[in-house]
């Protein structure tokens, strides 16, 4: 998760994309749903 | 849907505060408050900026205010 | 208010590509979509989370799209 913290919005973005992850925009208040998704999906 | 939802949906939303939102106790009010989620508005504004996604929407809820599937169903 | 604007606000904004905006032409508007703004509702969800604080919004869309005043003004 660390990580994924360390990313820019638009890796996260780019990211979600890669993994056609269901996404809106990154914005402070989605930003930390989006991480856990990732995180979920990659482990 | 219950009373308090098609109360809710009666009239504008205005400045209604969080706790007016069916499903929204005064517990889950308080955390959605404690985090800037005030007002049914900005609540609508998070519904809206992810992309009116229930699922995504749900589970920003539970994280968020610790509501249950039947609270975020709501 | 400019006709885009008219035009936009004379209807429900329903599906709206963020393009349907006033003062988001096509540059601005391929900024917003790269990042995820795709539609009109999204970018209201954005403005319900400032809080519709006219002030916040313009500067987090000269951030977002690098609008200018009049454009985010509009």
């Amino acid at each position: 998760m660390e990580d994924l913290k360390n990313l820019s919005d638009h890796e996260l973005l780019d990211l979600l994309k890669k993994y056609d992850i269901p996404h809106g925009p990154i914005v402070e208040t989605t930003r930390q749903l989006y991480e856990k998704k990732l995180q979920n999906y990659l482990t | 849907t219950s009373q308090k939802h098609r109360d809710f949906v009666a009239e504008p939303m205005g400045e209604k505060a969080v706790g007016a939102l069916a499903g929204i106790g005064d517990v889950l009010g308080k955390r959605l408050e404690d985090k800037g989620f005030d007002k049914a508005y900005v609540v609508l504004g998070q519904f809206l900026i992810l992309r009116k996604d229930e699922e995504l929407f749900k589970e920003w809820l539970k994280d968020t205010c610790g509501a249950n599937s039947k609270q975020s169903g709501d």
